[in-house]
């Protein structure tokens, strides 16, 4: 479902060039649930970004169900992104001007969805993260953790087959960093594809496949968890 | 050094109000190294700007070396802000306009340090936290783990009596989360006072005490670690 072939990202810094991946392969089956490692700075989140077909890589190829990204049309990237794809940042990216509610509307609005069905779902992804108390507050009106939290429910509000999660539980304590590893096993055990970056090797025990990167190359893809 | 007496801290939402902290009494002496730990939500960083002078409480008071913080002028504040407090942020705030380097100087313009020392002082402490090769990139073109040693090279770049870390490794390897709590842990026996948020049962245990917070109260403030 998701293949990659020799992954060459490079930043521009004025004359400077950065390499962040440096010939990454990857081949994830649908409905695995992977980890991945790696020290900070390592090529973690650029890789993440060029899976959920946001940012493009500068060499190599990316295969989507079998469909080369690069190929594709804005509006068929579009498509996918919004519904293939949910995607947990490791810095959120909420919207500060909407609240959480209207957060985690957001991805049902391009499902068709009634307003009545969109706010009924999105408040019972919001009830299963905690979050029920909190749903008339803006980002900036929330702890670190809870931002993280809404940053989960809108990834999966929208039921998407493949979950990218970016350091999901980095500011959680171990009871709420539990509860959002739960909701990940129960989508994966129903058939999502969970690919979850994480320093924690607690967090990592509960993917079956830990992939390792480091300096921007796939060091051990295929360590059972 | 530092003393709460009942604090108080309400945030209002239209007409609702949020009571984040309901009568925190904390000591912490000079030199001690204090884990604050506590779920998501509980009012860790609500207390952590309390004591980082940061935010002003509802009701109840707070002492800093024996003085009433309320009383203080603006400017005196400002002045313990930058001199005697270094803080990490949960969301590290760093400034997107200027580079790492630029970043980290900015502390030491208030100490009146030239140009050349400033440059060699933040060099230094860059090097400590591993971003000598980052020097002139701006915030947004640094990975997570990246910013939030950035973020911690600046707090600590003025040797600051007192350093208020809020969930300093929650981006780090665990690699590169040792490495930050050696450098707390050295500050730590130079007589440095450290206070630190951690949802990490290992990083927790490096400090002498931990304190536990819940539902905005202190829940046990004398559990050695
Ligand atoms: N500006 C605000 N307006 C309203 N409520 C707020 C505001 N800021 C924080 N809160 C609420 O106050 C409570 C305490 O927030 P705080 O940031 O101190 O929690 P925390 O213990 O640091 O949590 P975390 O571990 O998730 O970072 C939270 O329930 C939060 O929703
Ligand atoms: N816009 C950019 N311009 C220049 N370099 C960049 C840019 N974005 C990222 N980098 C660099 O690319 C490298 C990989 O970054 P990436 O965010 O993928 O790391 P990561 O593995 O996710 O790290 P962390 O665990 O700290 O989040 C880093 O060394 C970073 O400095
Ligand atoms: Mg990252
Ligand atoms: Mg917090």
């Amino acid at each position: 479902i998701i293949e990659t072939t020799q992954l060459i990202k490079d930043y521009s810094l004025g004359k400077v060039k950065v390499r962040a991946l440096s010939g990454v392969d990857v081949v994830i089956q649908e409905g695995e649930f992977v980890a991945i490692m790696g020290p900070s700075g390592s090529g973690k989140s650029t890789l993440m970004h060029i899976i959920g077909c946001l940012d493009s890589p500068t060499e190599g190829q990316y295969y989507l169900d079998g469909v080369q990204v690069s190929e594709l049309h804005r509006s068929d990237l579009a498509l996918i992104r919004n519904q293939k794809i949910g995607f947990v940042f490791q810095s959120f990216n909420l919207l500060p001007h909407l609240n959480v509610l209207k957060n985690v509307e957001l991805p049902l609005m391009y499902a068709g969805m009634s307003l009545r069905k969109r706010t009924e779902k999105a408040k019972e992804v919001l009830a299963s993260v905690g979050l029920s108390d909190r749903l008339k507050h803006k980002p900036t009106e929330l702890s670190g953790g809870q931002r993280q939290r809404v940053a989960i429910a809108r990834a999966i509000v929208n039921d998407p087959a493949i979950i990218l999660a970016d350091e999901p539980t980095g500011n959680l304590d171990s009871q709420a960093g539990g509860d959002i590893l739960e909701i990940f096993t129960k989508l994966n055990n129903n058939g999502h594809t969970i690919i979850m970056v994480t320093h924690d090797r607690i967090v990592a025990d509960r993917a079956s496949r830990i992939i390792r990167i480091m300096d921007g190359k796939i060091f051990d893809g295929n360590l059972d968890s």
